[in-house]
C-alpha cells in the first residue's frame, strides 16, 4: 500500500468550477505578475502574525479576493510551506 | 492564472482581461484580519479599511498586445503605475528591453525596514573597517537565495501549439486508454492462459472487458479522462515534456496540477521540494519551490509563459538547462528570459567589480539557447536584487 509521506503535496479539484469552464473569449496570453512580501523570510513572520503567516488563512477568503480579479479556483496544490492554486482565466 | 500562498508572501499571475491590482486592497485587508500582519488605516484588523503594510511589493507584465480590451487599471503602463503610486509609498516603475519592441515592465517598493529592522546594518569586520551586510545575510544565515526565473514565448510553432487544444488532448487521452485497456487484456489473457495451461480463455477475458453490466462504468470513466480539464492537463503535461522540467529522477517530491481549458489553452502550477542534498540531517530539505506555466495557443496571439523560483545550479539543473528545455517545449518565434535574483555575498557590493556584470546572475544565463540568437542583453543592478534580461529571436 502506498502511503504518501507528510510532506507530499496534496492536490484538491473544485470540480464545481472546473467542469463547467469555456475559455472561448480568452484572448490575451500575457500575464500580470503581482508579489507583495508581508516579511522578509517565513521565519521572520512580525511577533502580531499568525505562526503559518498567510497559509493560515482559508480558500473561502481567496475566494472573495479573486471575483474581484475576476479569477476562479480550479484547484489547490497543498505543500508544507506553500498552497498553489490553479485559476480559471 | 495562478496564486501562490508563502507564509510570508503571496504571489498571483493573472491572464488575460483579469483585472489583478482590483483585488490588491482587498489582498491587504485579508493578510491583515485572517494573518495577523500589522496593518495601517483602521484601529482594528476587522475595520474593512484595515490594510496591511506590505514589506515589499514587486509587479511586473510583459509589453501589452491588446491594451483597448483590458479593464481597469490595466489599459495602459502609465495607469497601473498610478494605481500602484496611490497606494505604496516609494516605488519605482522601470521598462526593460526595446521600446518599440518586446519589452518587459517592474514595478518594485523598497523594503520597508520598520516592519521588520535589519539585524545590523553595518557591522565591524574585527580589522577596523565597517562592512555593509548584504541583505540576504541580514535576513539570517539560514535563509535559502531568493530567485525567480521567467521565460515569455510568443509567435509559438503554429503546428506544434496543437497539442494544448482540447480536440488534439482528448484524442491523445483516447489512444492512451485504448493502449492501457489493450495492454489490461493482453496481461489479463496471459494470466489466465497461465492458469489454465494456455486452454482457449478468451470467452472469460471478455467478461472483464465487454459484459454489460461494465460497459457503462467504463465508457463514463472513459469520457471522463478524455475531457475533463485536470485528466487532460495531466496527459499533455507529460506529452509536451513539461513534467520532465523537474524530473522525478532529481527531485523526488515534485508534483504537477495541470489544467486543458476548452477548446483551448492550458496551466499548471508545480511544487517542487527542494533536491535531497547531501549533507541534509536526514537526506530532506524543508525549502520548497514552485513553478507556473500558462499557454495560449491561438495562432493570433500565441503565447507561453514559464516561472520558477527552484534555484537554478547546486544539485538540481542548471538555469541554462531549464531554459533549453522549456524553449524547446513551446518551440516560440521569440522569447525573453529575466532572472530576478537577491544579492548574496557573491554580489557583496564590497568586493571590487567596477566595470563588470554586478552578479553571478548574468553569467548562469551566457549559455547560448540553440536555434536563437540573442539580440538583446540588459542588467540591471538594484539595491538589493540584481535583474538579467534577455532577448532572443528564432535564427
Amino acid at each position: 500500500t502506498f502511503s504518501p509521506s507528510e510532506g507530499t503535496p496534496h492536490l484538491t479539484i473544485n470540480h464545481d468550477v472546473a467542469a463547467e469552464l469555456d475559455s472561448s473569449n480568452a484572448f490575451e496570453g500575457p500575464e500580470k505578475l503581482l508579489e507583495v512580501w508581508f516579511a522578509p523570510s517565513p521565519t521572520s513572520l512580525p511577533p502580531s502574525a499568525q505562526p503559518n503567516g498567510l497559509k493560515a488563512v482559508s480558500a473561502d477568503e481567496w475566494v472573495g479576493m479573486l471575483d474581484m480579479v475576476n479569477c476562479k479556483i480550479l484547484s489547490v496544490l497543498e505543500s508544507e510551506t506553500v498552497d498553489a492554486y490553479l485559476l480559471s482565466e | 492564472s495562478s496564486l501562490f500562498v508563502f507564509p510570508h508572501k503571496l504571489i498571483l499571475k493573472t491572464c488575460g482581461t483579469t483585472t489583478l491590482l482590483l483585488g490588491l486592497q482587498r489582498l491587504l485587508h485579508i493578510a491583515a484580519q485572517h494573518a495577523g500582519f500589522p496593518f495601517a488605516n483602521a484601529s482594528r484588523a476587522t475595520d474593512i479599511k484595515a490594510a496591511a503594510t506590505p514589506y515589499r511589493v514587486f509587479y511586473s507584465r510583459k509589453n501589452f498586445l491588446f491594451p483597448d480590451k483590458q479593464q481597469g487599471p490595466h489599459r495602459s503602463w502609465k495607469q497601473e503605475v498610478k494605481y500602484l503610486d496611490d497606494m505604496f509609498e516609494g516605488g519605482s516603475a522601470y521598462m526593460v528591453g526595446k521600446m518599440n519592441g518586446d519589452h518587459w515592465y517592474l514595478y518594485i517598493t523598497s523594503p520597508n525596514e520598520s516592519i521588520t529592522p535589519p539585524r545590523t546594518p553595518e557591522e565591524n569586520d574585527g580589522r577596523g573597517h565597517i562592512a555593509r551586510i548584504p541583505a540576504s545575510i541580514l535576513r539570517g544565515a539560514d535563509e535559502p537565495s531568493d530567485e525567480t526565473l521567467e521565460i515569455l514565448m510568443t509567435d509559438l510553432d503554429e503546428e506544434n501549439a496543437k497539442q494544448f487544444y482540447l480536440d488534439n488532448a482528448s484524442a491523445l487521452a483516447s489512444e492512451q486508454l485504448a493502449a492501457r485497456a489493450q495492454k489490461a487484456r493482453d496481461e489479463a489473457r496471459q494470466s489466465l492462459g497461465d492458469l489454465t495451461n494456455g486452454q482457449q480463455i478468451d470467452e472469460d477475458v471478455d467478461v472483464f472487458s465487454n459484459g454489460s453490466d461494465a460497459e457503462a462504468p467504463e465508457q463514463v470513466l472513459t469520457e471522463a479522462l478524455t475531457t475533463e480539464g485536470h485528466a487532460l492537463g495531466t496527459v499533455v503535461s507529460e506529452a509536451c515534456g513539461l513534467s520532465n522540467v523537474y524530473p522525478t529522477s532529481r527531485y523526488p517530491d515534485a508534483r504537477v496540477d495541470a489544467y486543458l481549458f476548452s477548446p483551448c489553452g492550458f496551466s499548471a502550477n508545480g511544487v517542487v521540494p527542494a533536491a535531497p542534498q547531501g549533507n541534509a540531517e536526514d537526506g530532506k530539505s524543508s525549502s520548497i519551490h514552485y513553478f507556473t506555466v500558462h499557454v495560449t495557443p491561438e495562432p493570433n496571439c500565441s503565447f507561453a509563459s514559464f516561472e520558477t523560483n527552484v534555484p537554478g545550479g547546486q544539485s538540481g539543473r542548471t538555469t541554462s538547462e531549464i531554459i533549453e528545455h522549456v524553449v524547446d517545449i513551446f518551440k516560440p518565434g521569440r522569447f525573453s528570459v529575466t532572472l530576478f535574483e537577491a544579492k548574496g555575498r557573491a554580489a557583496d557590493p564590497n568586493v571590487a567589480n567596477e566595470g563588470k556584470l554586478p552578479s553571478t546572475s548574468s553569467q548562469r544565463l551566457l549559455a547560448p539557447v540553440p536555434g536563437y540568437r540573442r539580440l538583446d542583453r540588459i542588467v540591471h543592478d538594484f539595491e538589493d536584487y540584481d535583474l538579467v534580461f534577455r532577448f532572443y529571436e528564432k535564427e
